[in-house]
């Protein structure tokens, strides 16, 4: 069952690997880019992992949603890999203005193993078209969740965020979302 | 099956991005490496991806077989995905000795999903155990073989070579592998 394997893979292969690091960078990138460290709401020092149901996914968040502008990138993380010397391991910062205009400084990104899904469900040969693409993506968050529940080293680190296709008419449903989140944390 | 979703995984989210790039990196590379441009063998403009049965995979090359040596990156490749800005994608060369001392260089790396199949198989909450891995990574090999041989944009652009354990104790195994599919080629 190819979702329960990429959440596993997403896990072993990446999370594992960047969560442990991700309050270091924050600080870091907060030291060298001073007019952002006031902007990240208490309790926002946590990768935001965006599940979409429809795994309909895109590369640059600010095309979704004009109340969110990338900002810049979190100081790359290198790490040997099965033979690939310093690979690279990075995350983009995202400015998300509310709807007073007051803007909030995030790490945010897609849960990259849904490209995957996306991709098979649209290849006749791998077995599995767009009805079943839905149910994939329930399980790889349900099974993520599972995983990242018994995980120590990844506790309070990331938070993972479904998102539904109900507001995909508002043209800022993605920031709401992603700000509501924001302030759910402590 | 998570070998299946694995090996579509590792073609669509890595595969089919640098496979078609990689000729114009090597090329690049000759160009500001001029002592490694006459190493490279007819041919071996190609990635080279270990498969072990055994999902035994090392980080770094020269800990396999003293014949091998890491010897630089090949430039980086960035890609906007999925939300992260500018996400690195890189190769490493290696320089590959031969009974007569004589240096080949060449792209090589392990099939990083393997390092999923052995995380999963030593936790009981994954599912599956040492006896199934071993089949994993033959439907992973024989899966990824398919996807690519029905791929015109990587045709003629990577070589698979599967790894049997049978020469686990001889300490030039690993070069003696890599050079013998380097000399195979075309
Ligand atoms: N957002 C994000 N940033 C990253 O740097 C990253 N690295 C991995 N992942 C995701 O974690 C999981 C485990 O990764 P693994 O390396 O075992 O498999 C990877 C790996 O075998 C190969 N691959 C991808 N990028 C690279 C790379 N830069 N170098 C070598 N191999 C790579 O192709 C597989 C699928 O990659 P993605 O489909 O991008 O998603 C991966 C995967 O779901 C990432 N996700």
């Amino acid at each position: 069952n190819v979702a329960h394997g990429l959440a596993w893979s997403f896990y072993c292969g990446y999370l594992r690997l960047v969560l442990p690091r991700l309050e270091d960078s924050i600080i870091e990138f907060c030291a060298t880019h001073q007019a952002s460290a006031p902007l990240w709401a208490r309790g926002s020092r946590r990768l935001l992992i965006l599940i979409p149901i429809n795994a309909n996914i895109s590369h640059k968040l600010e095309e979704e949603d004009d109340n969110i502008r990338f900002y810049d990138n979190l100081p790359n993380n290198e790490i040997n890999r099965a033979g690939v010397r310093g690979r690279v391991y990075k995350h983009s910062v995202y400015r998300v203005l509310d709807e007073h205009g007051k803007a909030h400084d995030c790490v945010v990104e897609y849960a990259t193993p849904l490209l995957t899904l996306y991709s098979m469900s649209q290849e006749s040969s791998a077995g599995f078209g767009e009805p079943e693409r839905r149910q994939q993506v329930l399980i790889f968050y349900r099974t993520l969740q599972e995983i990242l529940d018994n995980s120590l080293e990844c506790r309070n680190r990331y938070k993972l965020i479904l998102l539904s296709d109900e507001h995909e008419d508002d043209p800022h449903g993605l920031s709401k979302t992603i700000l509501r989140h924001l302030q759910q944390q402590e």
